[in-house]
């Protein structure tokens, strides 16, 4: 039984073994912002550099600073596509896992009812 | 979500509007469950969740024309929308949730929610924890094709704030919804204001009133400052008054002045007087005898049954309408004026010809929010040029009926919810 005290089970404490990962880095903020809308997949492990014929993308600092500018603008943050403190913060507040800039998209293959 | 394949099957019978908008549902109920064993929480009951689910679909319904149904039953596949709490990896979802913190839930466009069980999903009654009626009203708008929006308000923000005043769906929240389903229309069976009068805080009486629509058994107050239904109407007719029929009321006529004051409700060839103070109609006069009375005997010369009926004020006249004629019932006299009845046509006449209700008015209706008397059949009323029009446009011919409109765009979101929602 997870533990609580209170008949209405609200000082439920999740496990702390099932925690989020709080967003404290670079590589999981470009996750964060890639995941919700707000700028390409970065590039993962592996992956291939452009090939010479791809047109000139922006470097990625550049690309991800504006993606960062563009979050902080939304969520009445100063503009400054620097990672800072309140940044972070609003990366890690309760949300909706559904992105932010594209509308919901069609529903993945149901899974098979179990027998 | 973006990554996704495009579904294999195509769009689900009902998944698109056949009108070309695959934004939105095509039909206008829609099932959902909660699954069960492993969809469930292991925090709340799954009563308590179906109950909160259950009112969080009811609030998409009071605005706009879906109804939605539980489905217990039906297999898995027929059900549109699927309902579950899971952990990490969950219900054969592609996307894991990520513990407590963060994402807290996710849905599918016209498919599944999923809510994460790490987070700490408590009733609407707690202040503690993460909403979950909150998370699946707005859950449920992104299945039915709301995207995620910033502005202040909106149940449509990506992430939770908590402590919020209230949940309630605004109006760009009703327009948008609206913009993909269209707005409720329909036919009333009646609409009244309701005056109370109350002292101020000077011990002043002051008069109030509040706008009511009557359809079937149901009932909704039209808050006017707010331009909408009270939050949480539709609600049972039986509820909310005490006596009178329960359902499909014809008309109600408040008889006032200076000398008296009486409210009547008609249904058939009877009539119920209502009584203001005690909220309940009355079951005898202060002669002993009986209510209800037939029409015939307390308005002699009045047919019945009626279609509706207002009272006019300035002219101490109750207007009856039924079929195509209206009668003219002086309460002084208490009798039809001798001119009457009259086809409906020429005692209110249409200011653009062809363009008039000639018959079977559902409800005729003098709004003090307005100043005015409407005729509403259907999903369109027709409003009686007042005084202060004809003042302004002499040439209108007393009594004359503007051009139709339509009822939805004057009053908004009086809106059906499935029966199974009814009581809540």
């Amino acid at each position: 039984e997870p533990l609580f005290h209170s008949r209405d089970r609200s000082d439920l404490e999740p496990s702390p073994l099932r925690r989020a990962q709080p967003i404290a880095d670079l590589l999981a903020a470009q996750r964060f912002l890639s995941k919700y809308g707000w700028a390409d997949a970065p590039p993962g492990p592996g992956s291939r550099p452009p090939g010479p014929a791809a047109p000139r993308a922006r470097p990625p600092a550049a690309a991800l600073a504006e993606a960062v500018r563009r979050f902080q603008k939304v969520n009445a943050l100063p503009a400054s596509g620097r990672l800072d403190a309140a940044t972070l913060a609003a990366m890690n507040r309760p949300r909706c896992g559904v992105p932010d800039t594209r509308p919901p998209v069609s529903p993945p293959p149901r899974a098979r009812p179990k027998r | 979500f973006a990554r996704w394949p495009p579904p294999p099957w195509g769009p689900r019978p009902g998944d698109a509007a056949p009108r070309g908008d695959a934004r939105a549902f095509a039909k206008r109920t829609l099932t959902w469950r909660l699954l069960g064993d492993e969809g469930a929480s292991s925090q709340l009951s799954a009563d308590e969740q179906r109950h909160i689910l259950r009112l969080a679909f009811r609030m998409w319904s009071e605005v706009t024309p879906l109804n939605f149904r539980e489905d217990v039953a039906a297999p898995g596949a027929a059900v549109d929308i699927q309902l579950g709490l899971g952990r990490g990896r969950h219900l054969g979802c592609p996307r894991v949730f990520d513990g407590s913190g963060q994402e807290f839930a996710h849905a599918w466009h016209l498919g599944d929610i999923h809510f994460d069980d790490d987070e700490h999903f408590t009733p609407p009654t707690s202040d503690a924890g993460i909403s979950l009626l909150k998370v699946a009203v707005h859950e449920i708008g992104h299945v039915l094709g709301l995207p995620h929006t910033y502005r202040p308000g909106s149940v449509m923000q990506p992430n939770y704030i908590p402590r919020e005043p209230v949940l309630e769906l605004d109006w760009a929240d009703r327009k948008a919804i609206q913009k993909l389903y269209g707005s409720c229309k329909g036919s009333f069976d009646t609409v009244f204001d309701w005056i109370r009068k109350e002292r101020n805080q000077y011990g002043a009486v002051t008069m109030r009133f509040s706008t009511y629509f009557f359809r079937n058994g149901w009932y909704w107050l039209y808050e006017n400052r707010n331009n909408r239904t009270r939050y949480g109407d539709p609600l049972q007719i039986a509820r909310g008054w005490h006596g009178i029929p329960a359902q499909n009321v014809d008309a109600f006529v408040h008889l006032w002045t200076w000398r008296r004051e009486e409210r009547y409700f008609f249904k058939g060839n009877q009539y119920w007087r209502y009584d203001s103070e005690k909220d309940q109609a009355y079951t005898e006069d202060e002669h002993g005898r009986s209510y209800p009375r037939r029409i015939s005997e307390g308005f002699p010369g009045i047919p019945s049954p009626l279609d509706t009926a207002f009272y006019d004020r300035r002219k101490q006249l109750i207007y009856f309408f039924k079929e195509s004629l209206v009668f003219a019932f002086d309460v002084n006299r208490n009798q039809v004026l001798d001119s009457y009845p009259m086809k409906i046509t020429d005692a209110f006449p249409a200011i653009e010809p062809q363009n008039h209700p000639l018959r079977n008015i559902d409800s005729a209706y003098y709004s003090y929010a307005h100043n005015s008397v409407f005729l509403l059949k259907g999903s369109a009323y027709w409003k009686v040029a007042s005084d202060k029009d004809r003042q302004q446009h002499s040439w209108l011919p007393s009594s004359g009926l503007f051009p139709k409109q339509s009822i939805s765009e004057k009053w908004f979101d009086i809106c059906d919810v499935h029966t199974s929602t009814l009581n809540m």
